[in-house]
């Protein structure tokens, strides 16, 4: 079993959930913030067997889009990060971030 | 050290956190949803030693009972899954499901 | 790529995400809480190459500092607790629990 940890914007997520749920995967989400844009967005658990694992991927892609975003200046983030980047600053959101762990032991009691 | 990864019911979440902190175990949690019900659940992650792994594992038996839900037709589940299953639809959840994922390091700063 | 857990308190949270993020690090993170003092933290995802992680947790060292905390009698803790330590108790919150977990593939869409 693997455990696949998906970040992803929450525009995708409801239908990244239905997406998983109608092909018989299982999943858990969790609300999270991004560290750069300090926005809302939901990270995926979803154990797996090895052999559906590009499945699962597949499935991410199909329901996850890249967006664009802008970053103002004057904006909390811009205000933080003064000095280190110039603002407005345009941003390139991709679809989603996975990452694949080997779950060494998967129990349901 | 291993780290375990229990998602449990919301409800079994108090006891299992007193159970694990009176047999001197650490662990953090966060709130979570589950995939297939879209209800409220609690994550655990637990970082121990592996020759304690058993005697979490046989905490969280302890502390967390399999419940059944019936998913009424017309709720907000069945609606985003209708064609996909027909409800209402009785469903059993288990008590947790629980990932042991090897951690190569753990430090204390 | 190797995948660093950190939970930190929540005072310092913000100042790590800035230091992350200036240095070029990506960063999620997500409330949690914690099991003994069950106050609320903050836990930190960071999917760093490996030849970065040592960069990485000098920058949580820096960013993550400890803090005592007496837990008053008569408080929800020492309430749910009661029996198996005694109160007024005085409890060192270190500065971050750090797990450093293997990343078999990591995939951005
Ligand atoms: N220092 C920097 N300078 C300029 N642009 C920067 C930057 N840091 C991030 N960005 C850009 O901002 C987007 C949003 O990042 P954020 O950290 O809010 O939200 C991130 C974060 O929550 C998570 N993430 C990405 N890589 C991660 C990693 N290595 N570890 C942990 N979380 C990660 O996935 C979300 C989307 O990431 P994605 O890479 O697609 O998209 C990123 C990236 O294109
Ligand atoms: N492989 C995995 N990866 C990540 N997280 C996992 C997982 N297996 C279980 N979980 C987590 O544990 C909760 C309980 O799962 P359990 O299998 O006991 O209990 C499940 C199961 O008996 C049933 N169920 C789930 N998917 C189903 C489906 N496609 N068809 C019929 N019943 C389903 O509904 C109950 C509640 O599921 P829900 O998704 O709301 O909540 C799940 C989910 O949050
Ligand atoms: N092995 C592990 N697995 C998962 N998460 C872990 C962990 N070790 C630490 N953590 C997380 O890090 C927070 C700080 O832990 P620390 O050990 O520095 O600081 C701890 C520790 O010094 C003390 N403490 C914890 N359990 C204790 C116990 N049974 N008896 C006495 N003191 C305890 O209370 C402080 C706050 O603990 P709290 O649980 O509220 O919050 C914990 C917990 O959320």
């Amino acid at each position: 079993v693997k455990m696949i940890i998906a970040v992803v914007h929450d525009h995708d997520a409801a239908d990244l959930l239905e997406a998983l749920t109608t092909e018989g995967f299982q999943a858990t989400k969790m609300a999270s913030t991004g560290g750069f844009l300090r926005e809302g967005n939901t990270t995926f658990m979803i154990g797996s067997d090895e052999e559906h694992i590009d499945k699962v991927i597949e499935i991410i892609r199909e329901n996850c889009k890249s967006r664009k975003k802008t970053v103002a200046p004057m904006s909390p983030v811009a205000n933080s990060l003064e000095g280190y980047y110039s603002f407005p600053m345009e941003v390139e959101i991709g679809g989603a971030t996975i990452f694949i762990i080997n779950v060494e032991k998967f129990i349901k009691v």
